[in-house]
């Protein structure tokens, strides 16, 4: 870094000196007047003279305002957190003040350019300082002070203030870019911090409710995908650590307000979650594919001869905000796939479709579960579209002797049993609200039942006992076997 | 059918790391603005307390059963939430008027002798929040440009 | 496996919107109203 001589000192004896004004009684609430005598003193010292200089004076600051904390953190003799945590807060908050007074009175009054560029370069520093302490201190690392400062940054910003209400999409922005650059998988120790950020109420109002026309949305949709990301992982083998174990009900937590308050966003980004949620993390993917828009009332699904077909939502097509063709690769692949659908051309094309899947020989990993999934939803929605241009309504009998079903029939037989739970498991996240895709897949699902050549297909797709599912040797096979089902089926029916 | 994956390299470390964070878990405080008399602290206190807050607490109809004491702690020590917005709601209802000049709630005492357009003089009381309690005060004038 | 959804401190049946009194993703219980920063007149911001 190489700060000019004087520098550290000179930020220190400035910070000092603000920090003594926003905390001393008689300013008050405003510290607004102090300010415009603070920027003159900042002059005085050239610190406002080049944008490197700004640059080390905000480094330096935080690095001095986080050093300040891990000495209180770290201090022994007072033990007591609740005294130590306010008095780190007095220091944070007024350096927090600090920057959002600069970023608001930078530039003239309805510039909202440099405002943004201050705002960036400060978050890109406190980023910055971050991960540098992250990876120098790893397990001795503390997340308050810098959650501190994003979450009171963010509360000072968002005031309802005309300058600030200006710039408030550039601020989401930038928070969003700045979390995602923190995310967890590149700041493990951060990851609790880090989720309370971006689940902290006043964020989510900003980001999913007042924005308007929901330009947030995707900005939000990419946050909780690092979230799942992450968790991965964690959550693909079922014995949870405590760790894992609170980051996971914190998760659910945050997907439950995200449930009740915002579901049409989960309906919108449904697919990009499941693609990233293990198939075996059932709980939370039922989340997220449990979510239906408000203004549609469901139908009972115990009602005894309920008439799938008769609801209207099934002739429409649920909105997906993932370029699905775009992730089928590599390219000939999805040529190939294309002139299959067409002309059932290549003849090759079924057979050589698992090892196109088909990524190792790893039990466990042996499949491209996001091919899987784009596969799967992008051959239903052509089959949707192709039954529609004739006229027809997806049925047990128009869904049948198409290419389309083809591939699905082909996968069922031809994949093994790992594979064929990721293929179930991508047509079942089409399984949600009544609409076109939730017809078509149920509708496939059956016909698949019912063509299986093998038991072992069968009790992969349904248990349901219209399809005389008790009789079948495998329910049997042993008594405790058939002391779960009937339980099971004693709960469900 | 998926069976268990052993965690990468990589993923052992990020536990690693996840796990020191687990004993450093952020604290309620964290997040909020500073509250000069009641933070955000929760502390343990025996189950049988009533541990999740009352049912509609954050409702006028709620505030507006509290006593007028109670709203005058919750006005004062709980400045700048909702709960002090509420409390002053409900305040309202009693019939006191918040004075902005002496930060002072006033409710009438008696029937003002003078009413016009600028100002009521009468026999008001008013919360002293300096000495807290109620205090009656003769012939005040209650001027309403610095009615609230 | 997984976990009891309704234990988790939120009340999944509220006509009103969670989000405003969400304590976060450690909290047990919602924010109460003396947590929630509130823009109420200046005048009022006595301390």
């Amino acid at each position: 870094y190489e700060d000019p001589p004087g520098l550290v000192e000179k930020t220190d004896f400035l910070l000092r000196e603000w920090i003594n004004i926003y905390n001393s009684q008689h300013q008050g609430r405003d510290s607004t007047k102090a300010f415009s005598i603070f920027v003159h003193q900042m002059n005085v010292h050239g610190i406002l003279k080049t944008d490197d200089l700004i640059t080390r004076f905000f480094r330096l600051s935080t690095q001095l305002c986080v050093e300040t904390v891990y000495r209180a953190l770290l201090d022994k003799s007072n033990a007591n957190m609740t005294l130590i945590r306010p008095k780190c807060y007095h220091t944070l908050d007024a350096f927090v003040r600090l920057v959002s007074l600069l970023v608001k009175h930078s530039g003239d009054a309805n510039n909202t350019t440099t405002k943004i560029h201050l705002l960036n370069k400060v978050l890109g520093i406190v980023a910055g300082c971050l991960l540098q302490d992250h990876d120098t201190r790893t397990v001795d690392f503390q997340q308050m002070p810098y959650q501190r400062i994003f979450t009171m940054l963010f509360l000072e910003l968002n005031a309802p203030e005309p300058i600030l209400e200006a710039i408030n999409l550039h601020v989401l922005t930038a928070y969003c870019h700045t979390f995602h650059i923190l995310r967890p998988s590149k700041a493990a120790g951060f990851c609790y911090a880090w989720l309370e950020l971006i689940s902290h109420r006043v964020f989510i109002g900003r980001m999913l409710a007042t924005t308007p026309q929901q330009k947030c949305w995707s900005l939000y949709a990419q946050l909780l995908v690092d979230l799942f990301r992450y968790l991965a992982p964690f959550l693909r083998n079922a014995e949870l650590a405590k760790p894992v174990t609170m980051l996971y009900k914190g998760t659910l937590r945050v997907l439950l307000v995200l449930l009740h308050d915002f579901p049409e966003f989960l309906c919108d980004y449904y697919y990009g979650f499941c693609d990233v949620i293990p198939p075996n993390c059932i709980q939370m993917r039922n989340l997220i594919l449990s979510a239906f828009p408000r203004t549609m009332r469901l139908p009972d699904p115990f009602i005894p001869n309920l008439k799938v077909d008769m609801l209207p939502e099934i002739s429409y097509a649920p909105r997906i905000n993932t370029n699905i063709s775009l992730t089928i690769s590599p390219a000939q692949f999805k040529k190939d796939l294309d002139s299959y659908l067409k002309a059932r051309a290549p003849v090759t094309f079924l057979s050589e479709l698992r090892s196109n899947l088909q990524i190792s020989n790893e039990p466990g990993v042996r499949y491209n579960i996001s091919l899987m999934n784009a596969l799967v939803l992008y051959v239903g929605t052509q089959a949707i579209a192709y039954i529609r241009n004739k006229g027809l309504t997806p049925s047990m009998s128009t869904i049948a002797h198409s290419a389309h079903m083809d591939i699905f029939q082909n996968l069922t037989v031809d994949l093994d049993t790992e594979g064929r739970y990721l293929f179930f498991n991508a047509m079942a996240n089409q399984l949600r609200y009544p609409n076109s895709h939730t017809h078509y897949f149920s509708c496939t699902f059956l016909y698949l039942f019912a063509e299986a050549n093998t038991e072992v297909i069968q009790e992969q797709i349904t248990r349901n006992p219209t399809y005389k599912f008790w009789q079948h040797q495998f329910v049997h096979c042993a008594p405790e076997i058939e002391k779960l089902f009937e339980s099971v089926a004693r709960s469900c029916f | 059918p998926l069976g268990a994956v052993p965690l990468q390299k990589e993923h052992q470390q990020q536990f690693q790391l996840m796990e020191a964070a687990y004993y450093h878990m952020p604290h309620p405080s964290d997040t909020e603005r500073i509250r000069t008399y009641l933070p955000r602290n929760p502390c343990n206190t025996p189950s049988y307390y009533i541990q999740a807050p009352l049912f509609n607490s954050d409702t006028p109809e709620f505030y507006q059963r509290l006593g007028t004491e109670t709203l005058f702690f919750v006005f004062y020590y709980m400045e700048g939430t909702k709960a002090q917005y509420l409390a002053a709601k409900a305040l309202k209802k009693q019939s006191w008027r918040f004075h902005t000049k002496y930060m002072m709630w006033f409710q009438r005492h008696e029937e003002p002798k003078i009413i016009n357009e600028e100002y009521e003089q009468g026999t008001y009381i008013y919360f002293d929040y300096e000495k807290w309690g109620q205090r009656k005060k003769e012939g005040f004038t209650f001027e309403y440009k610095y009615l609230e | 496996l997984g976990q009891d959804l309704t234990a988790l401190g939120l009340n999944l049946n509220s006509p009103e919107n969670l989000y405003p009194s969400f304590g976060g993703p450690w909290a047990d219980h919602p924010c109460r109203p003396q947590d929630v920063d509130f823009h109420v007149p200046p005048e009022y911001l006595i301390n």
